[in-house]
């Protein structure tokens, strides 16, 4: 079974500002 | 073929062809007659009687002139041509020859052929850095202690084989003309045998430039009797021919020396030699160190392993020990994201295709390991695998694992379905 590749727009940035991607 | 390479193309010591190194080169000289016009005359002896026949040396007549070319010029037995001093340039006064080679070369003797009487008192030297500094190669002289402060025909033995010798042999004032000084650079020092094997006659036979210093000329001891003009007339250095015997050093690594654009001559190097006497390893060919090629080996110099992958590499001795003194090449600047002694395997962040070759230049891909889902952004350099934080799969890190599903946190980013 092939899972789903994490969905960047799922995550919640907001503690987290420095870690985020560009493309997140 | 090629002289520095067999049938098979393999490597090979050679050398350039022995040559009078010192043929139509110039000669810087001290002195030469005819300028102004001078006479000059020649003794010759008949029994007991001594006869003197005089002549004009003057520099503004070719056919009276004696300049310093005909020491180097084509030596016509049937026709000599001499240079000639000017007349009782006696001690302490000196006259000298210099000669420039132009290069290193190996010498195996220096000769003159004169037309005067030979010297009383002389010396060759020789200089190994274009006539910045000189040492003496050999002194001649009826009172070798006196003029040089040197025994006559001191031995040599292994501990002073680069030490000149002073002999009183060819000293002799006769015959008056045609006399011959030729000194062989290696006869009577015991390491010649095994030059190869002995970096001191190599050095030793070494030579850029030759300078002939002559001392003391031989009288019959009338110079200051009453008749003594004409006597010091007949008293002069003059030499038809001065040779240089050698071989243009090239270590071996060369079978001919050329001339480069800029003139200068030089060793047509073999081997990934390069240098004006093949005294280095060239560019990219350093993993072993440079050495003189001999009768058994020809020790060219290899190119550093680096899998295509770099242009520069340098030598490290430890590490050429280490292996056995077979290979201590150590590449720089490795390329197309490769890393290592030999660019032979892929740097941080990096890891090997398999399905290309090392020297690929895309033989390593980038890890590209998740932002997210990664706890770090190198990969294992053979599988590319990333490391996964908890409940993340996949070689990028970037889907959670069966039995896991996306959180909502950058920090944990899979949790367990519950």
């Amino acid at each position: 079974e092939v899972m789903p590749t994490l969905d960047m727009a799922l995550f919640d940035w907001t503690d987290y500002e420095d870690m985020k991607p560009a493309d997140a | 073929p090629d002289p520095c390479y067999d049938e098979n193309g393999n490597p090979r010591r050679c050398i350039p062809d022995f040559v009078n190194s010192a043929f139509g080169k110039d000669v810087r000289v001290s002195s030469t007659c005819g300028s102004p016009a001078a006479r000059y005359c020649v003794v010759s002896e008949k029994g007991d009687d001594r006869s003197r026949d005089c002549h004009t040396c003057d520099a503004g007549d070719p056919k009276k002139y004696h300049p310093s070319a005909y020491l180097t010029d084509l030596n016509n037995p049937h026709n000599l041509t001499c240079w000639q001093s000017e007349n009782y340039a006696q001690y302490p006064q000196n006259v000298t020859l210099t000669l420039s080679l132009g290069k290193k070369f190996e010498v195996t003797y220096v000769s003159l052929q004169f037309c005067s009487p030979r010297p009383e008192s002389m010396a060759i030297y020789k200089s190994m850095d274009y006539g910045k500094s000189w040492v003496p190669f050999q002194y001649y002289s009826t009172q070798c202690k006196k003029m040089y402060n040197r025994q006559n025909k001191a031995v040599i033995t292994k501990q002073n084989e680069q030490e000149a010798i002073c002999t009183d042999s060819h000293t002799d004032m006769h015959p008056l003309t045609g006399g011959l000084i030729a000194f062989s650079t290696l006869d009577g020092r015991p390491s010649a045998h095994d030059f190869d094997n002995s970096p001191v006659l190599q050095d030793w036979v070494t030579a850029t430039d030759i300078k002939v210093i002559f001392s003391r000329l031989h009288t019959f001891g009338d110079e200051n009797e009453d008749d003594s003009e004409l006597a010091r007339d007949s008293y002069y250095y003059a030499v038809s021919d001065l040779q240089v015997g050698g071989r243009c050093k090239c270590n071996g690594h060369a079978s001919k020396c050329v001339k480069d654009r800029e003139g200068q001559l030089v060793c047509e190097c073999k081997h990934n030699t390069a240098g004006p006497e093949c005294d280095r390893c060239k560019p990219f060919h350093y993993d072993r160190p440079w050495q003189r090629a001999t009768a058994r080996e020809a020790n060219e110099c290899v190119a550093c392993h680096c899998n295509l992958h770099a242009r520069r590499c340098r030598f490290n001795m430890e590490l050429y020990k280490l292996s056995g003194r077979r290979s201590g090449g150590v590449c720089l600047n490795c390329r197309h994201n490769t890393a290592g002694r030999h660019c032979h395997y892929c740097k941080e962040g990096f890891y090997r295709d398999m399905s290309k070759s090392i020297s690929h230049r895309r033989a390593c891909k980038a890890c590209d390991c998740h932002p997210v889902g990664a706890a770090g952004k190198t990969c294992n350099q053979t599988t590319g695998q990333c490391p996964c934080k908890d409940g993340v799969a996949g070689i990028t890190c970037n889907r959670c694992a069966k039995g896991y599903q996306q959180s909502r946190s950058p920090i944990a980013p899979c949790i367990k379905i519950p």
